[in-house]
Order: structure tokens, then C-alpha cells, then sequence
């Protein structure tokens, strides 16, 4: 994909599960 | 908090995994660069999980990466303000 992703990258917070953990293949 | 170690890793589920990476990576990056912690962060826990946990041991290794990971999210908000406001 050539596009931009506005929502990218997904930030990191202390305590707060991590939203880039969903796009990371096991 | 005791050092993040491979075997400590490894014990952890897969989706602890990185968040336990960015327990630890967060707040060394946020003393340096406050604002831009979160995204920083954010970015780092791409890499691989071997690599990560050698940048929580060498400081210099670690401030490399930050200093890349600002280019290109720099880089990539540049790209994003030249795009017409419709």
C-alpha cells in the first residue's frame, strides 16, 4: 500500500494494553 | 523494577510480550523526548523482541533507534501536511 495511515504508528501508553500488539502476526 | 530478561520474555504470553517491552522502553525514551514518547515508543515496538531487549541494555543502541524513529515520523507528519485540506 502506497498510502499514509494517519493513525499509524499506534501509541504506546504506560498501563494501557498497546493497540499495535492486534496487528503483529504470532 | 528487576532487569527485563530473554527468559522472562519468553515465559510471557506473546501479547505481553511487547507491552512488557514498552513498560520498560517508555520511560527512557520519555526522559529524553516527553513529547513524542508514546508515538516513539509506539513505533520501536515493531522490531523484533530480541533486538528491543538489547536497546534496553546499551542506552547508545537505543538512543540510535529514537533518533531514526524521529526521521521517520517527521518524515511521515510531513507527508500527511502536504496533503490538500478538502
Amino acid at each position: 500500500a502506497n498510502g499514509t495511515n494517519i493513525n499509524w504508528p499506534p501509541e504506546f501508553c504506560p498501563g494501557v494494553p498497546w493497540k499495535g500488539l492486534q496487528n503483529i502476526d504470532p | 523494577p528487576e532487569p527485563l530478561t530473554a527468559s522472562m520474555l519468553a515465559a510471557a504470553p506473546l501479547m505481553d510480550q511487547k507491552q512488557l517491552l514498552g513498560e520498560r522502553l517508555y520511560p527512557m525514551i520519555h526522559a529524553h523526548h516527553p513529547n513524542l514518547a508514546g508515538k516513539i515508543t509506539g513505533m520501536l515496538l515493531e522490531i523484533d523482541n530480541s533486538e528491543l531487549l538489547h536497546m534496553l541494555e546499551s542506552p547508545e543502541s537505543l538512543h540510535s533507534k529514537v533518533d531514526e524513529a524521529i526521521a521517520v515520523l517527521q518524515a511521515h507528519q510531513a507527508k500527511e501536511c502536504q496533503q490538500p485540506l478538502v
